[in-house]
């Protein structure tokens, strides 16, 4: 019943309970945050890790040497061109605004999801659970799928790419950098306990942009008292400042933060309240309302507030997150750091609701049908193209120039080593 | 994980068990190996599975070969509990005897039942 009880495995129990509390890779032989395993916080979550036993090297450090000898910043771009003995990093990227990607975040971010067919009789097989191990040690997040910074294809046929890859393809030099530092349950205020598992130095590394986005805990909770147990606007700007001050500290100079507003989960019970959830789909006997029902009733719902069939609890969640994301707003127009700017931005959910129906789609299709809470696949990469255009329309320096010699290092560098 | 938790995997598990029979036309204790089957080997979830039919499987078969539901069926497991002055908790729709009255029936079926006295309790 307690498998980590059994001495020969205590040990790796307990690296494994590290790696989950301190959102830190399980496998990081050097100690730089970086790694070569792909799940335990590992290469799915930041850049894979080109040399795990030298903590000098590392995605998103600025080269050194010109990476004339080694790929010290594990971009795929290294060595010197024989033409005229200029090393390819210098010839490529000196100048070229190259920047990480660095993503502050929560299961949202993360991009938790239960694949529905793992509750669909009808269609199990083998492969229906080839993907079980992963999930779960990747505490059932799916970052390399994420809007944000996802790197692998589309599983959801999703044309819209994730933040990071259209980072990347702006310029080849960013390639690799990118660290999904969220998880399930984050809110301003449990943000202060993982943030430290970022990894920046001031000196050494690239600019970042940071995107913070904490979607709905600050006013989510399973509490039949939901409202009195809700970040209140006063402790929301004192944890965010606190969260700021330590990027400001971290990141070098040049950076930007990106400030998400929450969103307005209403849309969570009006278009799923009377469907069928996949347990219910083959004899029509269990609905989303029935649903959010037993989670309230068993005290875990994740989002009382807004999972819930009591209109006026739903406004009150949906006005407190209001008020919540006007302090982000705030706080982004009037605070100034030395090392970062801040901007802020609504979650897009009206735009991406619409966009969606303009595509021939139907809103309810971009909320994870297991959980009936979290943004979908589709959703999180189409939230990635209004995050894109927008910061792109309003502050194209945030970006970075587009890089002229991509295709150039596409030509010589082919994958640059993968993901 | 809390006892909430629980509840909802015990109840996710069974529904899954009691559609198999429903789609494969079989047997419960079939339907609970072919979910077994299913899962890799990796993070042992096959053995855990395997373990999990062994010891609560004969109760499962019984309560629902007597069309109990899922719901009915974690309750008498005592994997779903009724926490003092709160609701029964349930996802499906209440069997037309009722709740109360399955539950009652579902528990002096399987009351003396080995799982129900694993050491250290579920």
């Amino acid at each position: 019943m307690g498998i980590c009880s059994i001495p020969a495995l205590a040990k790796i129990c307990q690296k494994i309970e590290h790696s989950l509390s301190t959102t830190l890779p399980f496998e990081d032989a050097d100690g730089d945050k970086f790694s070569v395993f792909p799940t335990l916080r590992g290469f799915y979550w930041r850049g894979r890790d080109c040399n795990d036993r030298n903590r000098n090297i590392y995605p998103g450090r600025r080269p050194e040497n010109w990476d004339a000898q080694q790929d010290s910043n594990c971009n795929g771009i290294w060595g010197i061109d024989p033409k005229d003995g200029i090393p390819y990093e210098k010839k490529f990227c000196e100048g070229s605004e190259a920047k990480g990607l660095i993503v502050l975040g929560d299961s949202a971010a993360a991009h938790f999801h239960i694949p529905p067919e793992w509750l669909i009789a009808a269609h199990m097989s083998v492969k229906t659970f080839s993907n079980l191990p992963m999930a779960l040690s990747n505490e059932l997040d799916w970052p390399q799928f994420s809007g944000t910074t996802g790197f692998l294809n589309s599983t959801s046929g999703s044309p819209d790419r994730s933040i990071y890859l259209r980072l990347r393809q702006r310029n080849r030099c960013n390639h690799r950098d990118y660290q999904s530092v969220s998880k399930n349950g984050a809110s301003s205020k449990n943000l202060l306990k993982f943030m430290g598992s970022l990894s920046r130095n001031q000196l050494l590394d690239q600019p970042a942009i940071v995107i913070y986005t904490m979607l709905g805990n600050d006013v989510c909770n399973g509490n039949i008292d939901s409202v009195s147990k809700m970040t209140t606007p006063e402790d929301m700007r004192a944890h965010v400042m606190e969260t700021l001050t330590f990027l400001n500290s971290r990141l070098p100079p040049g950076s930007h933060v990106v400030l998400y507003g929450l969103a307005d989960g209403r849309f969570l019970w009006d278009h799923l309240h009377d469907r069928y959830h996949p347990l219910g789909q083959l004899n029509r006997d269990v609905t989303y309302t029935q649903l959010y029902d037993f989670l309230s009733c068993l005290q875990v719902n994740p989002c009382q507030g807004w999972m819930s069939s009591n209109e006026t609890l739903r406004t009150l969640t949906s006005e407190r997150a209001k008020q919540l994301s006007n302090v982000l707003e705030k706080i982004a127009a009037s605070e100034k750091f030395a090392n970062m700017s801040l901007l802020y931005l609504d979650y897009p959910f009206k735009e991406m609701s619409e966009e969606w129906q303009r595509r021939g789609g139907q809103t309810w299709q971009l909320i994870e049908p297991a959980d009936g809470f979290h943004p979908n696949e589709v959703a999180s990469r189409l939230a990635a193209k209004f995050f894109w255009e927008k910061v792109l329309q309003r502050w194209p320096h945030v970006l970075g120039k587009e890089n002229p010699f991509n295709h150039e290092i596409e030509r010589l560098f082919g994958d640059q080593g993968g993901h | 994980l809390s006892d909430g938790h629980s509840c909802i995997g015990c109840v996710l598990m069974v529904s899954i068990v009691e559609q198999l029979v429903q789609v494969h036309n079989s047997t419960t204790q079939e339907e609970m190996e072919r979910l077994c089957s299913y899962l890799p080997e990796k993070l042992f979830l096959k053995s855990i599975c395997y373990l999990t039919a062994e010891m609560f499987g004969p109760d499962i078969i019984k309560l629902l070969n007597l069309k109990m539901n899922a719901d009915v069926v974690c309750h008498a497991l005592q994997f779903c509990k009724q926490e003092a002055g709160q609701p029964l908790c349930h996802l499906y729709n209440p069997p037309q005897e009722g709740l109360k009255r399955a539950l009652s029936r579902a528990r002096k079926i399987i009351q003396h039942s080995p799982s129900l006295t694993i050491p250290g309790g579920l």
